[in-house]
């Protein structure tokens, strides 16, 4: 029998707005 | 000589290994650059979802939750912005709606969730997602992909809208059904669509041109069902809108040709095996301003029979089209102004909007089926043209 799967764990995501400020932010501070 | 062994396609483990360092690249390469009517036009549907799904799998086997997060961010960032710089590129938005949705579709297939495991097969099931929950990430694509989906109505209605009321009013698909100009003056005989006219022919080729697209994508058939039915709600809406401002329109020949013109594209719906998408339904507005058009419009039977007719249409633009009614010659009446008092009088308990005209920007809520792929990840290899030799099969 295969060992039991741990519990995956879950991955907090941003909203869609949040990952594109991100982005925008990114963006600017890069050359 | 070294010899070179082929590894058998059950070695694979259907994931791409790749450095932290050739995230960008692979972005630039498989989404910002890739041109759906270029090299893209030879994939299988969906492909570069799979290979963006397979790096994701293999970014969670290494338990690198940094890497998952980054590989996610620059994927969804990279959709955006290039339908940013493409967004008004029919091909382009289609294609990318085609593959987030596959994209979420794995992410959903993969999880590890009893409820998306059902179609799987044992060899799927081994490929699913080990260290990592990513339902807050399904999330967010299911909002992007709702996003392209509204940016797909967008570019469709740009398309579509210069053809409607030409094809679906103004160009008499039935030559000769309209004697005389509502005027009362002879037409004269045009067996040609004038240079720059649309017909309904346009339309239809258009809406084929657009089904066929979308199939080539891989587009989920739910999701392909659910455009066309926004497509025909618009080409209703904006036809029955014009119609209620035009005089012009309003007669019994403008009537058949109208009917005429929403049989054709009831076949076509046949024709695309589209019948159960809601399509038809959304033409009904439109069918009973035709159907108005046509029925005799004098008596109190009349009346009664026009008021259970028209369950579609508001007391406004019923008024409104009898109000138009232009008969075709001098021996028909126009439409007695006791006649429409009475039909006030029959429809005054309706609760309904004051509104005369649709809303043809109204787009209906979108919804992604969950639609599991019978592909096995093992057996997808990458082709040479898509500049990935930096992913490693694993």
């Amino acid at each position: 029998r295969p060992p039991p799967q741990r519990p995956r764990v879950l991955l907090k995501a941003p909203t869609l707005a949040e990952m594109e400020e991100m982005n925008i932010s990114e963006e600017e501070e890069s050359p | 000589r070294p010899v070179n062994i082929p590894r058998k396609e059950k070695d694979f483990q259907g994931m791409f290994e790749y450095k932290k360092d050739d995230e960008v690249k692979l972005v630039k390469n498989l989404i910002l650059e890739l041109k759906p009517r270029g090299v893209a036009v030879n994939l299988i549907p969906g492909l570069p979802a799979y290979i963006l799904f397979m790096c994701l799998r293999h970014a969670d086997y290494l338990n690198d939750d940094q890497k998952v997060r980054s590989l996610l961010t620059s994927t969804i960032n990279g959709i955006k912005k290039i339908l940013k710089k493409r967004g008004d590129d029919f091909e382009t938005v289609s294609f990318w709606l085609s593959n987030t949705c596959r994209f979420l579709h794995c992410l959903k297939q993969y999880s590890g969730e009893e409820g998306f495991m059902k179609h799987n097969t044992t060899r799927q099931n081994e490929h699913c997602l080990t260290n990592f929950d990513l339902a807050e990430y399904r999330q967010v694509l299911s909002d992007l992909a709702i996003q392209i989906y509204q940016q797909l109505v967008k570019v469709m209605d740009s398309i579509l809208q210069p053809m409607i009321v030409s094809g679906m009013l103004e160009h008499e698909t039935i030559q000769g059904v309209s004697g005389v100009k509502p005027t009362g003056l002879r037409k004269r005989t045009s067996s040609i669509a004038d240079e720059g006219t649309y017909t309904l022919d346009s339309i239809l080729r258009q809406l084929s041109a657009f089904h066929s697209t979308m199939c080539q994508h891989g587009m989920d058939p739910e999701l392909i069902k659910q455009v066309v039915k926004q497509m025909f709600y618009i080409i209703g809406a904006v036809t029955l809108n014009n119609l209620l401002l035009r005089k012009d329109m309003c007669s019994w020949s403008k009537g058949m040709n109208i009917r005429y013109n929403v049989s054709q594209l009831e076949e076509w719906l046949r024709d695309k095996n589209l019948m159960t998408s809601g399509a038809k339904e959304t033409l009904e507005p439109l069918i009973q301003a035709a159907q108005l058009l046509q029925v005799k419009k004098k008596t109190d039977e009349d009346a009664e029979a026009i008021c259970s007719m028209c369950n579609a249409l508001s007391t406004a633009q019923i008024v409104k089209v009898l109000n138009l009614y232009t008969p075709v010659n001098e021996f028909e009446e126009r439409v007695s102004v006791t006649f429409i008092r009475t039909i006030q009088i029959r429809l005054r308990d309706r609760k309904e909007s004051p509104q005369l005209l649709m809303d043809s920007k109204q787009i209906f809520p979108v919804t992604f089926p969950f639609n599991p792929s019978s592909l096995s990840l093992e057996t997808i290899q990458i082709p040479t043209s898509l500049n990935l030799g930096f992913l490693t099969r694993v």
